[in-house]
């Protein structure tokens, strides 16, 4: 564990955190895609099943129970609780673009070919593309809630700063695993444009961010 | 293949 692998948990948790009391204190899922949750929420499925199958630290146990928790707590806000406010219009993204070549990129690139394996290859594909439906529904509304804009960042940072640990990992410790800083590196070049977006708008304290 | 690593990161 160093610094930036922290530092980069901590960022997730916090955009975590701050989307789902958005919707829970605002009482409204506007402006969110209901669709990138859903793929948060296969992505940590997919990938901490691992819960039952190893042990690796309470730290890491505690933190994957937390992200499931939320993750599909925000699913059920937007679908369920709060559904009348959920515009699936914008929200317009086919997932099963994503779906499907994630689904086979990990058959046939991967580290092993066992049903865990897969799965969590098919996790770290998937996460890197699920912002996309996000991302596409604000270009599409042309505006996000600077709360929203605020939840992109520390997403976008939490991947960002993984790299920083992979880096440091390699350099220390000569770990390297290729599938998830490939991942992590496409992962982060998506929110590149919205880094650029967030730096010189929304910080000007326009209360929201207008895409051009 | 390469070494499984140890999953280990979230």
């Amino acid at each position: 564990m160093n610094i930036f692998r922290l530092s980069g948990d901590v960022c997730h948790l916090i955009a975590i955190i701050i989307l789902f009391l958005k919707i829970w204190r605002s009482k409204s899922c506007a402006g969110i895609s209901g669709k990138s949750q859903v793929l948060f929420a296969l992505v940590f499925t997919t990938r901490y099943l691992d819960l039952f199958t190893s042990y690796i630290s309470a730290y890491n146990t505690v933190m994957k129970v937390v992200y499931l928790l939320l993750a599909y707590s925000t699913v059920g806000l937007i679908f369920f609780r709060f559904r009348n406010s959920y515009d699936s219009e914008s929200d317009s993204f086919r997932v099963e673009f994503l779906l499907v070549p994630v689904a086979g990129l990990s058959f046939l690139e991967n580290y092993a070919f066992t049903p865990l394996e897969i799965l969590w290859t098919f996790s770290i594909y998937l996460e890197s593309v699920a912002i996309l439906p996000q991302l596409f529904m604000i270009t599409k509304t042309g505006e996000a809630e600077s709360i929203t804009a605020h939840y992109l960042l520390f997403l976008g940072l939490y991947r960002a700063l993984y790299l920083a640990n992979w880096l440091w990992r390699f350099h220390t410790e000569g770990f390297y695993d290729q599938i998830a800083v490939v991942s992590g590196v496409v992962q982060t070049i998506f929110y590149c444009d919205f880094f650029y977006l967030y730096f010189t708008r929304v910080l000007r304290g326009s209360g929201k961010m207008s895409l051009p | 293949d390469l070494r499984i690593n140890p999953k280990d990161e979230l």
